[in-house]
Order: C-alpha cells, then structure tokens, then sequence
C-alpha cells in the first residue's frame, strides 16, 4: 500500500515543486518505486524533469474529471523507479469544472485508488491555493510535507493550512497527517534564516523536519536541464539534503 | 485619475508583494498620493507594512461583497502618501461566493471607482493564480506589472498569463494594458540569472522594465519589522532599486 504525499502550501515559491521532484528522485534512488503526481496546472514538476507539455495529449485532468485511467497516462521519470502522471494547462479549468461535481473533492482518491498497489510512494505536487486540486490532494494522501521558505512571511499561512487539514481530516479524510514541517533555502549567512528555524521548532517541535534545505544556486539549475538535483549535480549540497530528506520520510514511515 | 496598477502573477514567489509594498512606498516618497490595496487573502501586503490583522474588522472583503465604502475600510501606511485598502482571511471566501453573483469579475471596480480622484496611483496586490480575485484586479486596473524571478519557471507561466489578460481586456475591460514585465531576485553571481534576462529581453523586448531589481535579504528582512525598504534600510541595493523602478513607473505615465 503506497504512502502517499501531498506537497502543500498555499504560499507561493516556498519549494513545493522542487521538493516534490528531488524527494521523489531521491527514494528512487534509494530503490523505492516513485509515481510523482503533478497537480499544478502551472505544471512545473512536469516541465521540471523534462517533460514536454506540447507532447501531452491525457494529463491528471483527464483521470480526475474524465475517469481516464491513469496507467494510460503515466509516463516514465527522469531516473529508474520513478514514473510521473503529468499536468497541462487544461487542469487549469478542472478547478471551476468540479465545482459543481458529485464527490467533487475525491476524485484524485478514486483515480489513484488502482494504483497503490504499483508503488511504495506517491508524491504529490500541488499549487500555491487552497482550492480544489489541493483539497483533492489532500483527500487523496495519506500525509502532508509542507515546505516552509526560511523567511519572515513563512509562519503567516501556516495556522491557516493546518486549518484546512483538520477540515480534510474531519469530512473526508480521516487518515490524513501532517507528516513534517520542512525549512527551504535556509541561507547560513542571514540572521533570518537562523531566527524563522528557531520560531518553527519552537512553535513546531515534533513536526519539523530534521533535514533544512539549504540555499543552492544548483537546486534552481537543474530544472532547466530536466534533471533533478541527484543526476545534475550528485555531490551538491541540494543533493545531499535531498537524499537525506529521502532518508528521513522512508525511515518515519518504517516507524509507523 | 488615477492610474490602477494589477502586480499579476500565477507562479508564486516571485515578488508580487514585496513589489506592491516597495513601488507603493517609494511613489509616496516622490510625494505621489498611493493606495496599496491588497486582494490576496494570505494578507501580506498588509502584515508586511505592519497591519496587524487581528486589529482589523473590516476589509477588502466588505467592499467587493459587501457593498461598504472602502473610505470606511482604509489605513493609514507606513509612509507620508500612502494608504491601504487592507485584507484577512475573509478574503479566501470572496473566491467562491463571487462565483455565481452578477457582475463578479467587476466587483473590486466598481468598489474603487469612487476613490479614483482620492489617489494619484493605485496599486493591487494579487495572489498566486488566476481566479476571481486575480480577474476582479485585472478588471479594476489601467495597467498591470508582472514580477518574474530571474529563475528558470518564470517563462512558463507567461504565456497562459498574457492570455487571460487578452480576454479581461476583450470582454471586461477594453483599457487594459501590459505596462511592463519586472525582474526580480536578481542575482549577479549566477549565470541562471544573466541568462533568463536575456531571454526575457528577447522575448519582450518592449515590455522589459529598464529597472532589474537585485536578490538583497534586507528586503526580505524589512516585513519583519512591517517596514518598506526606503524606510528599513533607505541606503540599500534594495531600496535604490525600488526608487529607480518608481521613477520609471511615474515617467512612462507622463509620456502618455
Ligand atoms: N533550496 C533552494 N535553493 C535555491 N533555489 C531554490 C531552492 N528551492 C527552490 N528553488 C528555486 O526557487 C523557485 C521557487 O521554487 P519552487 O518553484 O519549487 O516553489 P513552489 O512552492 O513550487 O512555487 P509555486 O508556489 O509557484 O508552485 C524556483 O525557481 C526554484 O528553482
Ligand atoms: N529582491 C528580493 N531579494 C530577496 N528576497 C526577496 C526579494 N523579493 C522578495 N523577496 C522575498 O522572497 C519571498 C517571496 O516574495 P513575495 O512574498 O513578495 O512574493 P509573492 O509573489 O508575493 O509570493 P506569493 O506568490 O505567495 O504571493 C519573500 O520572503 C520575500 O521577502
Ligand atoms: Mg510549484
Ligand atoms: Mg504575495
């Protein structure tokens, strides 16, 4: 029965999509078996390992609002024993489409449903918004990541998220955690990349992650190259943290 | 009349906010009379300039769906010259009740059209996507400023955002136009950043502003102690490179 893990956040260019793509290339490397789930009509995690999105024909869109099957849709990931149910532009509309929709808001839980027999994971990238793909999202997981900037607006949205978790939890998704709290592009340099990892353990002790992703020019390179961090630059300091960070979600989940 | 000014973009993270707050604040320093109003329900705009929001009872919210004058509803800034049309989390509703009220794109319009002789700019924080709040801007504004980070996503989203300003602009808001597309987060170090300016120039090169405005902490510092940069750290990277783009604002204004 795959994990699956929902990367949110409603504030914007925290890391959510880059999160979604090294986390998921990292436990392939590890040797886990990855489908990485883009959920962001802006389709970054897609175009980020190398994905052409003029070469996509059937996307996520198509399994949550026609009942395609994902298998037909899945693609093969940038590196062995990962694979990626894209996102285009057309899951742009899914969000006014479903609106008015039976069972609007599970409609990523019973695409998935087939495949979680296929995988050890799912990862899920979502976008900066609080509507219906992230409560999809969140219907469909069985626990959250959420990637937090080392920065003064990062704490603001957090009380608001973890309100709209324990709404998911309580009406359609029991089983729903928060599996961690994740400080991104902490800069060693500034006194507020130090002050924002104080504030978060203090307000979040047992959900903040040991891994901090540090600030690294190679994290943002790659993207451009289709790779993820652990095939563009393998000894980089983005990459290690990714790994370890891999490390830390395979191991808390062997604890139960 | 003055000129309304949308700061638009779908990718999150690339310094929508800290654009609104710092041309606000800057265009106040040349003795310009600015409204800061700000549409995005995480509230940053207004947190940044040191709102607390649990002091507010009355927001943006109350103007677009509530009908309320927004004179009732307006702060003082941080700065001589500025005022701000603030937000909470009410806001978050706006999105899905507008959806099937008459006239919902041109809420927030019809809500400033009594302050246009108040201020000589208005400028409109959005959030990270393109619904009701981001259309109801577009349809407020004479002109919208697209922030795009110097990394590799930012063309992505470009396209599909020039396209929904094309359909405001056809069916709601004929007046509409692009006034300029704003490098932000500027990093000299990096050839990623050299690189993606290029191409922006390239790509648009009419559209380009002059100003590049630098990757600098001490704007990321500044809301942190609910100040824009001029007052901050006036002698900063940061805060000369807002001065300048303020400058360049108000010029292109003048040559019509
Ligand atoms: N640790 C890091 N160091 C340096 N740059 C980073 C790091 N993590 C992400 N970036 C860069 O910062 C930008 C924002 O990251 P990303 O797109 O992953 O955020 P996001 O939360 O997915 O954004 P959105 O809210 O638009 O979906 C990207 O250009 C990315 O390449
Ligand atoms: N030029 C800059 N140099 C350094 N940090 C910056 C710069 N501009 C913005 N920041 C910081 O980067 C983060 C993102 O900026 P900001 O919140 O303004 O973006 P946004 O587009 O408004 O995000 P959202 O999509 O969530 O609304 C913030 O923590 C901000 O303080
Ligand atoms: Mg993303
Ligand atoms: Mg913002």
């Amino acid at each position: 029965m795959a994990r699956i893990i929902a990367i949110t956040n409603q504030k914007g260019g925290v890391g959510k999509t880059t999160t979604a793509i090294n986390l998921s290339a990292c436990m392939a490397t590890l040797g886990r078996k990855v489908l990485m789930v883009d959920m962001d009509p802006q389709g970054n995690a897609t175009s980020g390992v190398g994905i052409e999105r003029a070469d996509i024909s059937e996307c996520v869109y198509d399994v949550i609002i026609g009942g395609f099957d994902p298998r037909r849709v899945i693609r093969p990931g940038p590196i062995e024993g990962m694979e990626v149910l894209p996102s285009t532009l057309d899951l742009a509309a899914a969000e006014i489409e479903l609106a008015s929709e039976i069972s609007r808001e599970t409609r990523l839980r019973a695409g998935l449903e087939p495949l979680r027999e296929d995988y050890e994971y799912i990862v899920i990238d979502c976008p900066p918004a609080l509507g219906l793909l992230t409560i999809n999202s969140l219907a469909a997981a069985s626990e959250t990541l959420i990637p937090i900037q080392s920065e003064y607006y990062a704490l603001e949205g957090l009380v608001y998220l973890f309100g709209t978790v324990q709404r998911v939890k309580r009406h359609v998704n029991s089983g729903l955690k928060i599996s961690g709290v994740l400080l991104t592009m902490f800069d060693v340099r500034t006194n507020l990349s130090k002050d924002v990892e104080k504030e978060v353990r203090r307000e979040y002790p047992r959900l903040t992650m040991r891994t901090v992703i540090p600030r690294a020019v190679r994290l943002s390179e790659a993207p451009a190259y289709g790779k993820p961090i652990i095939l563009y630059e393998p000894s980089s300091k983005g990459a290690l943290a990714y790994m370890e960070l891999a490390k830390e979600v395979v191991q808390s989940g062997e604890e139960g």
